[in-house]
């Protein structure tokens, strides 16, 4: 019998920080900063 | 981000919140240490700062930028984010920094395609003004581990990003490690002038061979060359690329006589953390019975010129090619690292050659594989690669599996393999993390941009099929013959296709005279688990290990339905006792027996001294109580 598949953790994508939030639906200012600090300090 | 009220103080506090994954709970630490290594910025558990990062597992990959002062500052290393890189491009921002390209002067560098980018996304182009961000004086660097990639945000296939020198097409984006420039401004921006963990690093190239000096106790001394007639042709930091530079030091053990050594010691050195690994690259030209004695020269108050301690011996040196070796030291007071080459029995035309130095108060890597002629991989269509077997410090047996069949990049997966131990071990394997790292060969450790992905092995997951992922390779794994007919079983690899591209591979120097190392740790993990421990299954193993702990990397066993320790040992050393807590060696083991030799050969000669004198003493009395001419043959007759 042929020997199973490895499992690969990337699903074979070569995925950037950008590439996983916005497949998460993010909208993250420039793809990963959180701006939630910076608008509770100006408020 | 411009505005002193933005930055961290030097030691970051930080709270790893119980939502992380295992996984990703070891890589943070370990971008932490790469942090210590590269920078002055360190990070210690939070204890009641005012300000503190908490790393938790939210959706994605995401930090604030610069110190909020908000108290609790969240940082999000989520599903699939668990790689070194993203927690040090995601922790930047948190001390102060935007993403590369959108420094003020961004447009002399790239183009931004705006129709390609996907239609609202355009704002995550941004350009900020010199009032808002601060370069530093450093150049625009494609190189920033804080630069995009390429393909962001972009609507169909073309790039969104392109250089305007068309050479960094491929280099922007990198998540390999911090740049040379990133550390330059990130340095600047913090004042730093030292780290935590860096100690040393040497490639020979200048004439005060990095302050290390010849002993006077020895036959001959290392000599600067750059090159060998019986080899090495040039040194190991730049290959003999440039002329007039390339230089390594060299033991001639053909112009000495068997058993002379020469010693080359290397500067003082003050250490910090008491863990040190040394690094370096080591070839062979003389004879296999040649050897390397690393010692290390430890200043006390007692002992100013310091006392020599061995601490490894490096024989069967392979003939023909540079060689890394990993040396691990734990010192706490001043030293100095000492090279011996001894000259062994048997002809020898060359010698021993030793560059590319590199010590730092880091762990060393477990296991290094060394892949020989790597290119001749890279054109085989069916391109696969196995490690030999290694054995983690826990006793579980592996191996590390590579492919090369992917036009573009290369997969990297780790498999449990039945081994030794595994009527010892618990099953299914518990959070056992493997660090599978290929090795930038840059003479200078400051400088490398290694490639490292970590995976943990889960006891709780399963297969398709039901069956325990991680659970015994004999129970779950199929057939497989070593290269020397040897069966074994192997379980699935669990890994990553994309664990580097062959763009990315081709740049710095992964690989260096064809040659590419892969090091390898796998450490227990457990302890990072704060949550209460979840019921695991095993499969026949006993559970006594689990409470029972041995020490200094003794592994735990079940014989006779108690669990006992087997410790760990070298050539001349050894731990004993029953959680392996005490250190022995030869060197103790010879002092005791000189000085038991030395304490009955004391004992007697006061037994025979004291009987002497008795015996003296009572005869001269018995001779003193008879007369002068007394004739003593007849007195009693």
């Amino acid at each position: 019998l042929p020997a199973p598949e490895n499992f690969d953790v990337d699903g074979g994508l070569d995925r950037d920080i950008f590439d996983i939030n916005e497949d998460l639906g993010l909208d993250l200012f420039e793809g990963d900063i959180s701006l939630d600090g910076v608008q509770e300090r100006n408020s | 981000i411009v505005g002193e009220g933005y930055r961290w103080p030097h030691t970051i506090p930080y709270v790893l919140d119980d939502s992380l994954e295992m996984n990703a709970r070891g890589v943070i630490l370990e971008a932490f240490e790469r942090y210590r290594l590269k920078t002055c910025i360190d990070f210690k558990p939070w204890s009641g700062e005012a300000n503190y990062i908490s790393v938790f597992k939210g959706s994605g990959c995401w930090s604030s930028v610069g110190n909020q002062h908000v108290g609790k500052q969240n940082l999000s290393i989520g599903h699939n984010c668990d790689r070194t890189a993203t927690v040090q491009h995601e922790f930047l921002h948190a001390l102060g920094f935007f993403h590369e390209q959108s420094r003020s002067d961004r447009d002399d560098y790239v183009s931004i395609i705006w129709d390609r980018i996907t239609p609202g996304k355009e704002n995550n182009f941004k350009a900020y003004t010199d009032e808002e961000t601060d370069s530093l004086n450093v150049p625009y660097d494609y190189n920033s581990v804080m630069h995009y990639s390429k393909t962001a945000f972009q609507i169909g296939s073309e790039p969104t990003i392109v250089t305007r020198i068309s050479d960094f097409m491929d280099v922007i984006g990198q998540r390999l490690d911090f740049s040379d420039h990133d550390l330059l401004k990130l340095n600047r921006l913090y004042n730093c002038s030292s780290s935590l963990s860096f100690m040393d690093s040497c490639d020979f190239e200048l004439e005060n061979v990095c302050g290390m000096i010849q002993s006077s106790e020895d036959s001959a001394d290392w000599q600067r060359v750059s090159q060998v007639p019986e080899g090495p042709e040039s040194d190991h930091s730049n290959l003999g690329q440039c002329k007039g530079s390339g230089f390594f030091m060299h033991f001639s053990s053909s112009s000495v006589n068997v058993g002379d050594t020469a010693v080359l010691e290397s500067r003082k050195l003050y250490p910090k953390r008491g863990f040190q690994c040394l690094q370096f690259f080591l070839y062979n030209s003389g004879h296999e019975n040649d050897q390397l004695d690393i010692y290390i020269r430890e200043y006390s108050g007692d002992n100013v010129n310091g006392i020599l301690i061995l601490v490894e011996e490096i024989k069967d040196i392979p003939l023909g090619s540079w060689q890394l070796y990993h040396v691990t030291l734990k010192v706490t007071n001043k030293f100095r690292v000492v090279f011996r080459g001894v000259r062994g029995a048997g002809d020898s035309l060359g010698g021993l050659s030793i560059d590319d130095i590199n010590l730092s108060e880091t762990q060393c890597p477990h296991h290094t594989w060394h892949i020989r002629n790597f290119t001749q991989y890279l054109s085989d269509p069916n391109g696969a690669l196995f490690s030999p077997p290694f054995y983690s410090s826990k006793g579980y047996a592996f191996q590390i599996y590579m492919t090369l069949t992917n036009l573009t990049k290369i997969g990297i997966y780790f498999h449990l393999i039945s081994g030794a131990n595994d009527d010892q071990l618990q099953w299914p394997c518990p959070w056992q993390q493997a660090t599978m790292t290929i090795l930038d060969q840059n003479p200078d450790i400051r400088q490398r941009m290694s490639n490292g992905r970590s995976i943990t092995t889960d006891p709780s997951l399963t297969s398709d099929d039901g069956t325990y992922f991680w659970d015994r390779p004999s129970k779950v794994g199929t057939e497989a013959f070593f290269p020397n007919g040897t069966q074994f079983k192997r379980s699935r690899g669990y890994g990553s296709s994309s664990f580097i591209t062959y763009e990315r591979l081709k740049s710095r120097d992964f690989i260096k005279g064809n040659d590419v190392y892969i090091l390898l740790t796998v450490e227990d993990i457990s302890h990072l688990n704060s949550t209460q421990d979840e019921p695991v299954p095993t499969s026949s193993v006993s559970d006594l290990c689990a409470f029972f702990r041995c020490e200094n990397d003794g592994i735990c066993l079940v014989r006779n339905g108690n669990a006992e320790c087997r410790c760990p040992s070298g050539e001349d050393w050894w731990y004993m006792g029953k959680r392996c807590e005490k250190r022995g060696s030869r060197r103790d083991t010879i002092v005791i027996a000189t000085s038991s030799t030395a304490a009955v050969f004391a004992l007697m000669l006061v037994i025979t001294l004291v009987s002497v004198y008795c015996t003296r003493k009572k005869y001269r009395k018995e001779a003193g109580s008879h007369p002068a001419n007394t004739t003593l043959e007849n007195q009693y007759a």
